[in-house]
C-alpha cells in the first residue's frame, strides 16, 4: 500500500 | 593507473574551483538584490476546479499536451489516461507493457505517447481516436542497463530517455533505434525538461539533473553536454526550464531550488525551503500571533495527513527560536518536482514531505502552498497555455486548478 516506485529506487541505490 | 586518475580528478577538482573562484569575482548581483523595491505577493491565487478520479494506484507522472487540451498521468496501476481537463472526462486509457514506470510524456501532436520506468525499456504507444481502451505499441527501446527516470518527446519521431545508468539517450521512432547516447553524468540521471515550445532552444536543447549534484544542458547534435552546473552536494532530483528557455530551476535532495542562468553561466538565486517556511513563519506571527494560524500547525496537520491524531485542537507549538525546521518538522524536504506560473512570477515546488508549496520567484519568498490532497503530491504543472494547472498524487487523483486573474 505504501510502497511508491520513486522513492524506493533512491533506496535502492 | 588509478593512481593517475586520483591525480587526474584532484587537478580537474582545483581547475573547476579556480573556475568558480573567476565565476564569482565577475558575479556582480543576485536577482534578490534586484527586487527590493518589487511589492510582495500575499496570497497564493490558485483556485481547485475539479478532481479527476480513475486510477487505482499512485500516481506517477503527469504531463500537458502542447495544446493544453489533454493532460497525460501514468500510475502504478499500470494504465496511462488521457484527460480532458475541462471537463474531467477520460479521452483515453492505455494498458502498459510494465506497471513499474517511473515517468510518461506524449508527443506534441498528442498521437503517441510514451512510458518508462523500472524495467529499462521506454514504450511508445500510438493513441487510438476510436478505441478509448487499447494498447497499439509502435516500439520498445531497450538499451537502457538501469531503470529509466524520464522521457520526453522532442517530436514526432525521436524521442528522449534519462536513466540511472548514467546517460541519456536519443531514440528515432521510425527507424526503432538509438541515435545518441548523452554521457557525462557521473551518477543516475534523475531528471530531464525540455524548452518551451515557443523558445529558441527548443527542438535541440535539453537539461538533467543527476544524483552527481550536477546539472546538465545538452545539444542533441553532440553527445557530451553544452554546459554543465554544480548545483549541490544532495541528488538532483527535479529540474525546470523558466517560460524564457534561458534559465532554469535545479531542485535537490537538500531541500533547495536553486535558479541558474544559461547565458551568464551561473546561479542567480537559491530558493531554500526551510528559510522560506522559517521566513513565512515569522511574518505570520506578525499578523496573526495566535498558535493555530502559522505555519506549524499546518505542517503538523499535513504530515499525518488526513488522520484522526491531527484533529487535535492544541497543536503543540514552540517558539520560532526552538523550533529547528530542518530537523524535526519535515523528514524529507527534498524537492520532487518544480514548475513556474505562466507569468513566471511564481514558483511550484513539491517537496517529499511538506506537499506544494508556492514561491514568489522575484521576492524568494515562500507564499502559500497548494493544498487538498489525501497523500503526498508528486507534482504540480501549469499548462502551456497558462489557463489551468494540474496536481497529481499519490492518494490516486488528480486535480485541476486554476488562477485567479485579479
Amino acid at each position: 500500500e505504501n510502497t511508491s516506485l520513486a522513492p524506493l529506487v533512491k533506496l535502492a541505490r | 593507473v588509478e593512481d593517475k586518475i586520483r591525480t587526474a580528478k584532484t587537478e580537474c577538482k582545483q581547475l573547476y574551483d579556480q573556475i568558480n573562484r573567476i565565476k564569482g569575482k565577475i558575479q556582480d548581483t543576485q536577482l534578490m538584490n534586484l527586487s527590493h523595491g518589487v511589492n510582495s505577493l500575499h496570497e497564493l491565487n490558485l483556485q481547485p476546479v475539479r478532481t479527476l478520479k480513475g486510477h487505482n494506484n499512485k500516481i506517477s507522472d503527469v504531463k500537458w499536451s502542447q495544446d493544453s487540451a489533454s493532460v497525460l498521468s501514468s500510475s502504478q496501476d499500470g494504465f496511462i489516461i488521457i484527460w480532458d481537463p475541462f471537463t474531467g472526462l477520460k479521452k483515453s486509457a492505455i494498458p502498459l507493457l510494465s506497471q513499474w514506470v517511473l515517468s510518461s510524456a506524449i508527443s506534441p501532436s498528442g498521437n503517441l505517447v510514451a512510458s518508462a520506468g523500472l524495467d529499462n525499456h521506454c514504450s511508445v504507444y500510438r493513441v487510438s481516436r476510436d478505441n478509448r481502451i487499447q494498447q497499439n505499441v509502435i516500439s520498445i527501446f531497450k538499451g537502457h542497463t538501469c531503470y529509466i527516470s524520464a522521457t520526453e518527446f522532442l517530436d514526432e519521431r525521436t524521442i528522449l530517455t534519462a536513466s540511472g545508468d548514467m546517460t541519456c539517450a536519443m531514440w528515432d521512432i521510425p527507424k526503432s533505434k538509438r541515435v545518441t547516447e548523452f554521457i557525462d553524468h557521473l551518477g543516475d540521471v534523475l531528471t530531464m525538461d525540455l524548452p518551451p515550445a515557443n523558445t529558441g532552444r527548443y527542438g535541440h536543447n535539453f537539461i538533467t539533473g543527476g544524483s552527481d549534484g550536477y546539472a546538465y544542458l545538452w545539444d542533441v547534435r553532440q553527445p557530451n553536454s553544452a554546459q554543465s552546473f554544480f548545483i549541490s552536494d544532495s541528488d538532483v532530483s527535479a529540474i525546470k526550464f523558466f517560460n524564457n528557455g534561458e534559465s532554469f530551476m535545479a531542485g535537490s535532495d537538500d531541500g533547495s531550488a536553486r535558479l541558474f542562468d544559461l547565458r551568464s553561466d551561473c546561479q542567480i538565486s537559491t530558493y531554500s525551503f526551510s528559510d522560506g517556511l522559517l521566513q513565512q513563519h515569522q511574518l505570520q506571527q506578525q499578523h496573526h500571533p495566535h498558535p493555530h494560524s502559522h505555519a506549524y500547525s499546518r505542517i503538523q496537520k499535513n504530515r499525518y495527513g488526513s488522520s484522526s491524531s491531527s484533529t487535535s485542537s492544541y497543536p503543540i507549538v514552540k517558539t520560532p527560536q526552538s523550533l529547528n525546521f530542518k530537523e524535526s518538522c519535515i523528514e524529507d524536504q527534498g524537492v520532487i518536482s518544480i514548475d513556474f506560473s505562466s507569468s513566471g512570477r511564481l514558483m511550484y515546488a513539491c517537496y517529499a514531505d511538506y506537499g506544494c508549496a508556492v514561491w514568489d520567484i522575484i521576492k524568494g519568498e515562500m507564499i502559500g502552498k497548494v493544498d487538498g490532497h489525501r497523500n503526498r503530491i508528486n507534482a504540480v504543472k501549469t499548462s502551456p497555455d497558462g489557463m489551468a494547472v494540474v496536481s497529481s498524487s499519490w492518494d490516486m487523483t488528480l486535480k485541476v486548478w486554476t488562477p485567479v486573474h485579479q
